[in-house]
Formats: C-alpha cells, sequence, structure tokens
C-alpha cells in the first residue's frame, strides 16, 4: 500500500542525509500512482501532485523523522479539504414542493438512490413525492412505484406513453394540489453524448426551476467520470453529486474529480442496495478510502 | 540529438496519457510502453512513427490470445449464466442475445433469476417479448436456484436450444452473494451435463479499476467463459479489459453499443485497439 511504498522511498534516501527536491519528486511519483490507481483523472491528480508539492517541500516532511508518515497526512488532508469545504444540505427553506432531479447515466442507481432520499425526506418529517420521468427502460415506472410501495411513500402515477417533460409538469401540479413538500424526479439513465436526452433535461430544467440538480454517478467509474460530469454540470449547473455502491472496494477517485472539474459539492452517498443504505459524503474517509 | 531524445520522452508521456485516459490502468500501461522501449531499444530504432504501431500490435496481441466464439451447438440446452455488478447491462443483454439467438433460428427460454431486485422480473419479460421468447418466473422473493431449476425442467421438456439464466447484480465483495451464486452454478451442473456451458460476467464501459477486481472475484467464484463490455457507445474506452485479458485470460466475448435489441455486436480487438487511439 501507499504507506509502504512511501516508507521504501525514504527508507533509500535516508542514508544520503538531509532530503532534497527530488527526493520528494519520487515520493510524490508513488502519490500520483496511488491516485491513478485509484480511478483519480489522469489531469486532476497531475494538477493535485502539482499543489500538494509545495506543501509536501515544507519542514514538516523535510525535517520529520517519519517523512513517509508527514507526507502521507498532508496528501490526506489537501485531499479531504479539496472534497469537502462547506456542504449545503438538501434545500428546505424554498416554497414546497421542493423538487430535486436526479440525473446521470445509465445504471448509476438513480431510481433506487430516488428511493432512498424519499424515505430519509419521511424520516425527517417531510411529506415526499416520487415521480418516474423514464419512460424509456422497460418497466423503470413500476420500479419506483415498487419503491413507493414499500416505503408508504406516493408515487405518480407516470404512463410510459406520455413525454417526460409533460409527466414533470402534471406531477409538479399534482404535487402542489396535493400539499408535499418535495417531488423527487427520477429520469431516464442517458449518455451525455445524446444531445436529444440531455436537451429533455434542459425542458424539464426550465419547466420546473428545481432547487436540486443531483448528480447521480457509481463510484467504480473510471477516467471517463470528468467528460460525463463536466457535460451534464455544463448544461444543467449542477446543485450536487451522489456518489454509489461505495459499498464495494471500489476507491472512488472519481469524488475527486467530479469536485476538481465542477466544483460541486458530493452531497450523499449509497452504500447498499438497500433503501436505508444511505449516508452524508464524509471527505476525510474518502480521502483515506482513494489512497487505499 | 539531446533534442531528439527530449522528443521521445514527450512521445512516451504522450502515449501514457492515452493509454491511462483509456482506463488502461498506470501499470499496465508502463508495463505496455517498456515493452515498446525495449523493442526499439534491441531494433536499435528510434523512430518515432514505430512506437504508436509496436504498441498497438502489443495490445492486440494480448486481446487476440483468447478465442472469443460461442459454439452453442455444444449442448441442448445449452446454458448461459449472466453475472455481474449491480447495473452494468446484464438484463439488457440478454434481451440482446435472445433476440440474436432467435434470429438464427435457435429457441431460446429466459430464466428470470433476479428475485430480489424492484421489477426486475417484469424488466426481463418485456425483453422476453421484443425477442420473441418465452421467460420462466417466480415470483418477487423466491429462490434464484428454485427459478433456475424450474427453467432447466422446461429447456429439457421443450426442447429448447438455448437458456439464458438473469441474476441479481451483486457487488464481488458480498460473499454471501457470490455463495448463492456459486449454489445456483451447482444447480445447473447438476441438472444438465457439460453445463453452463458459457458463464458471461457482464461489465460496463465506464468502470475503471475495479472492473479487474470484478472479473478477479467473479472467476474464483464460478468461473467465468466470458466478457461483455457493454455501453462502449458512450466516450469510456473500457481499456481495462486489456488487464483482465491478460492477466486472468477471461476473453471478450461481446460489446454493448446502445439499448435497443441490436446493439450487440462480436468483440473485435482491432476495432478496439485502434478506438483506444
Ligand atoms: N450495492 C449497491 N447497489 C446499488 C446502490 N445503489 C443502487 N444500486 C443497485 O444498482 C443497480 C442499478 O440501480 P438503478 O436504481 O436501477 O439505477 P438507475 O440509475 O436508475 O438505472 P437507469 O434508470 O437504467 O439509468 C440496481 O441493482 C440497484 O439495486 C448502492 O449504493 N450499492
Ligand atoms: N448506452 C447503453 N446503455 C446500456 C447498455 N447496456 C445496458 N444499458 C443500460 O444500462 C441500464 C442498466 O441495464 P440493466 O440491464 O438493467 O442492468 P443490470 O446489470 O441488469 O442491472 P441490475 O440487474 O440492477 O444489476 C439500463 O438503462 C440499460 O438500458 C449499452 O450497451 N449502452
Ligand atoms: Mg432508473
Ligand atoms: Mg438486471
Amino acid at each position: 500500500n501507499l504507506s509502504e511504498k512511501l516508507n521504501t522511498v525514504f527508507k533509500k534516501l535516508r542514508g544520503h542525509g538531509t532530503l532534497s527536491e527530488a527526493n520528494i519528486e519520487e515520493a510524490l511519483k508513488e502519490v500520483r500512482m496511488a491516485l491513478l490507481e485509484a480511478d483519480v483523472n489522469f489531469k486532476v491528480a497531475r494538477d493535485f501532485i502539482d499543489s500538494v508539492k509545495v506543501k509536501a517541500m515544507g519542514s514538516e516532511v523535510m525535517q520529520s523523522l517519519t517523512p513517509g508518515q508527514q507526507m502521507i497526512k498532508i496528501v490526506r488532508d489537501e485531499l479531504a479539504s479539496l472534497m469537502g469545504g462547506v456542504v449545503s444540505p438538501l434545500d428546505t427553506a424554498a416554497r414546497p414542493p421542493i423538487a430535486i432531479m436526479l440525473v446521470g447515466l445509465q445504471g448509476s442507481g438513480k431510481t433506487t438512490t430516488a428511493g432512498k432520499l424519499a424515505r430519509l425526506l419521511k424520516s425527517k418529517g417531510k411529506k415526499p413525492f416520487l415521480v418516474p420521468a423514464d419512460v424509456y427502460r422497460p418497466a423503470a415506472i413500476l420500479q419506483l412505484k415498487r419503491l413507493g410501495e414499500q416505503l408508504g411513500i406516493n408515487v405518480y402515477d407516470s404512463n410510459a406513453g406520455d413525454d417526460p417533460l409533460n409527466i414533470c409538469r402534471e406531477a409538479f401540479r399534482a404535487a402542489d394540489r396535493g400539499g408535499y413538500d418535495y417531488i423527487i424526479l427520477d429520469t431516464a439513465g442517458r449518455l451525455h453524448i445524446d444531445d436529444e436526452l440531455m436537451q429533455e433535461l434542459s425542458a424539464i430544467k426550465i419547466a420546473i426551476s428545481p432547487s436540486e440538480i443531483l448528480f447521480v454517478a457509481d463510484a467504480m467509474i473510471g477516467q471517463d467520470a470528468v467528460n460525463v460530469a463536466k457535460a451534464f454540470d455544463e448544461r444543467l449547473n449542477l446543485s450536487g453529486v451522489i456518489l454509489t455502491k461505495l459499498d464495494g472496494d471500489a476507491r472512488g477517485g472519481v469524488a475527486l474529480s467530479v469536485k476538481a472539474v465542477t466544483g460541486k459539492p458530493i452531497k450523499f452517498i449509497g452504500v447498499g442496495e438497500k433503501l436505508d443504505a444511505f449516508e452524508p459524503f464524509h471527505p476525510d474517509r474518502m480521502a483515506s478510502r482513494i489512497l487505499g | 540529438v539531446l533534442g531528439r531524445k527530449r522528443i521521445d520522452e514527450d512521445l512516451y508521456d504522450e502515449l501514457e496519457e492515452i493509454l491511462v485516459t483509456s482506463d488502461l490502468g498506470v501499470q499496465t500501461s508502463y508495463r505496455l510502453i517498456e515493452k515498446v522501449r525495449e523493442r526499439l531499444r534491441r531494433g536499435e530504432s528510434d523512430d518515432a512513427g514505430l512506437v504508436k504501431a509496436y504498441l498497438k500490435e502489443e495490445i492486440l496481441t494480448i486481446l487476440k490470445s483468447t478465442g472469443n466464439a460461442i459454439d452453442t451447438g455444444r449442448g441442448k440446452p445449452f446454458v448461459i449464466m449472466v453475472v455481474g455488478v449491480n447495473g452494468v447491462g446484464k438484463t439488457t443483454t440478454i434481451g440482446k442475445l435472445a433476440s440474436k439467438y432467435n434470429a438464427e433460428g435457435k429457441s431460446v427460454l429466459l430464466c428470470a433469476g433476479d428475485t430480489f431486485r424492484a421489477a426486475a422480473i417484469e424488466q426481463l419479460e418485456v425483453w422476453g417479448e421484443r425477442a420473441g421468447c418465452g421467460i420462466i418466473k417466480h415470483k418477487e422473493g423466491s429462490d434464484p436456484s428454485a427459478v433456475l431449476f424450474d427453467a432447466i425442467k422446461a429447456a429439457k421438456s421443450r426442447g429448447t436450444d438455448i437458456l439464458i439464466a438473469d441474476t441479481a447484480g451483486r457487488l464481488h465483495t458480498k460473499t454471501n452473494l457470490m455463495e448463492e451464486l456459486k449454489k445456483t452454478r451447482r444447480v445447473v451442473e447438476r441438472e444438465v451435463s457439460g453445463a453452463p456451458h458459457e458463464i458471461l460476467l457482464v461489465l460496463d464501459a465506464t468502470t475503471g479499476q475495479n472492473a479487474v477486481s470484478q472479473a478477479r472475484l467473479f472467476k474464483e467464484a464460478v468461473e467465468i467463459t466470458g466478457i461483455v463490455l457493454t455501453k462502449l457507445d458512450g466516450t469510456a474506452k473500457g481499456g481495462v479489459v486489456v488487464s483482465i485479458v491478460d492477466e486472468l485470460k477471461i476473453p471478450v466475448k461481446f460489446i454493448g453499443i446502445g439499448e435497443g435489441v441490436e446493439d450487440l455486436r462480436h468483440f473485435e480487438p482491432s476495432e478496439f485497439v485502434e478506438a483506444l487511439f
């Protein structure tokens, strides 16, 4: 692991007196490798190493008896601070029904996450309304209805022959009349390069003006994460990100890549298939996980 | 001379970036580039044009090292199990395979083995209708091995050519779920000699290095005969299969290039390598 690799690097340099810039660079190469193995984007990793080099050249590392440990501490703290910052929780102040729109690639966990969000809101005494806006995937509407039944949460009766924009508009009116606090729009998975489907999302955004547009991303996504996140963010101006399937062993470098390239906060993480497997995002835990 | 050497280093950096950003992984990219450097040293050449060509050759050699055909005539019913982590495209791929084999004049039966996830059975039913083939299902929550047992019985009595078994998505790190998969596989072995004839691991092309861990653990649990690499219609390159073929010797048999029933292709190594660059 990284800790052992850095110790090896510094051990063989130990006998040569004080550490030099070249020594630090060699150690940083190991850090960069660890980031790439964790699926952090190539350019994001390079920029991160450049920015952390200045701190790594400081006396904390250079004069430490355990330079490897000191370097890991600096790197981990820097990672955590980049991914953290002020996390705005879900909007609670807007006029109800507060709309939350879930978007992302195919299979990332949007429908399941819609259920999880609804469950969380209900547990806080709110009245959420679930809206199936995926008319393409076979049995997608049924999937969300089943989740709603499991949770005792109402689901708009979308018709698969209808247009997602109409569904969202009608559902919003129904939520308004029904006195719901939140309306959660589950959209179909789509490619960021599918212009027509990306346009569909823009149209829904214009019609509904959601308080939250959350990008749902699979924690195991690789280098392509920045292309996807950037495209969704440029189209929709995301309010946040949800990372799913963190109950696996994916290192989750996407967390750093997405934050670096969009600046948007990661608000929640999915940690299982059950609807209660949902937690707030902890940047320090994520930093340790990425470093392995 | 020094000026020329500098250009080569930039070229190698550029190639490292291409390989890593295509998800080949930093270790595999490094190994491949070192092999190319060695070939150039031995050939005493420093022709920049050769570097890329040698690199493509090295990757192609790896990808072609395993056969990738499926001979469905080997058994009747020919049993295909489809496995993989959550959301990668198993159910959709089964719909595409069923349609393909149906069009080839084979009789196909589907087994709704995902008895856990909401509306998983109904989703496969729609694909069965699209592909024009039957489906064996129990109600949600039943034992997946029991459904497959019934499906095998039905396939035998109907004289079905090909039985394709859907399974629930599961993370490879969940030991109890992997045990459930092993149990399902044993049911097939017991009931049909030589089966399961194919166990296809579905991998999402957008997945990074975690795909290697997925392939390794699924192979250890149930033995994988082939990979289906889905969602190649996006911008991800799926380069992680290079490490998987190289280290685990599992061939890539099909690729998914869209959400429609026709969007399945046989894996073509040279097309794949060209798309990387
Ligand atoms: N292990 C695990 N599985 C998850 C998690 N979130 C979702 N899943 C599973 O991932 C798979 C895909 O989830 P869906 O909710 O259908 O994904 P989706 O984004 O709505 O898919 P599309 O609508 O087709 O784009 C399902 O098997 C879910 O049970 C998670 O946090 N952990
Ligand atoms: N663009 C694209 N989408 C795909 C492809 N294959 C599957 N999908 C989509 O990916 C999503 C998940 O597909 P499923 O077939 O439900 O995946 P699964 O592995 O069965 O999911 P679970 O059973 O929940 O684990 C759906 O929205 C599919 O339409 C592909 O090749 N390209
Ligand atoms: Mg969905
Ligand atoms: Mg499925």
